[in-house]
């Protein structure tokens, strides 16, 4: 699953 | 989301539409950095790829979209629309001694080894030193143009907001991204001579030149 650090920022 | 991240976006989206409303209203690229443009391009597009794959928000999709829509706009002006007025000659920076290290230090130090990962870290990485290409320009020239320096301005400001966000977000979420927080803390650092010049001549009311 991608995006498992959480880069939810810009 | 603090206020500093929100500022922190907004600063950079201020950049992004200044650099865009500077050229389309003088007709012009004189001065900017084609190279720096390019990277910049690059840098949103290998990190925001996640938009195929994972829905963040509605605030998020669409900074991406319009980040990634306004880093090709200003390419075209840049290489296409307003050719004539790029000063290629100025614009004579190396990018391989930057995309060479970036690329081969995000294979060594990323959170994950997967492709996704791998872009997202060269993003963050090439993002740090992307504005180098321009500096360079100035330094070679030994001037820019006012509102040259308000898009740099805005653009390094961006991320030191971000830096105060990643204290924010450290204290209250416990969240904290090495990577990112290293790579901003250089790419803040590479603006601080900027900075400096920034308020002391421009918000003064003179042009920003370098001694020759």
């Amino acid at each position: 699953e991608y995006n498992v650090y959480g880069h939810d920022e810009l | 989301m603090n206020v500093f991240r929100l500022t922190g976006d907004l600063s950079h989206l201020a950049a992004i539409i200044i650099l865009l409303l500077k050229i389309w209203k003088t007709r012009s690229c004189a001065g900017i950095s084609g190279k720096s443009q390019i990277l910049f391009a690059v840098v949103f597009t290998s990190r925001y790829l996640d938009l195929l794959t994972s829905f963040i928000s509605l605030y998020n999709t669409s900074m991406k979209v319009i980040y990634i829509g306004c880093a090709y706009a200003t390419l075209y002006f840049v290489y296409m629309k307003f050719k004539a007025t790029y000063d290629g000659n100025h614009d004579t920076f190396r990018v391989e001694f930057l995309l060479v290290p970036v690329g081969g230090l995000s294979f060594l130090v990323n959170h994950d080894f997967s492709p996704l990962e791998i872009l997202w870290t060269f993003s963050i990485y090439l993002e740090s030193v992307a504005i180098l290409p321009q500096l360079f320009m100035i330094s070679k020239t030994g001037e820019a143009e006012t509102i040259t320096t308000h898009y740099l301005f805005f653009l390094g400001l961006y991320r030191a907001l971000y830096l105060f966000n990643w204290i924010w977000r450290f204290y209250f979420e416990g969240f904290f991204d090495m990577i990112a927080i290293v790579a901003g803390l250089v790419q803040t650092i590479l603006y601080c001579d900027f900075f400096y010049l920034y308020i002391t001549k421009v918000l003064k009311g003179k042009k920003l030149s370098l001694p020759a």
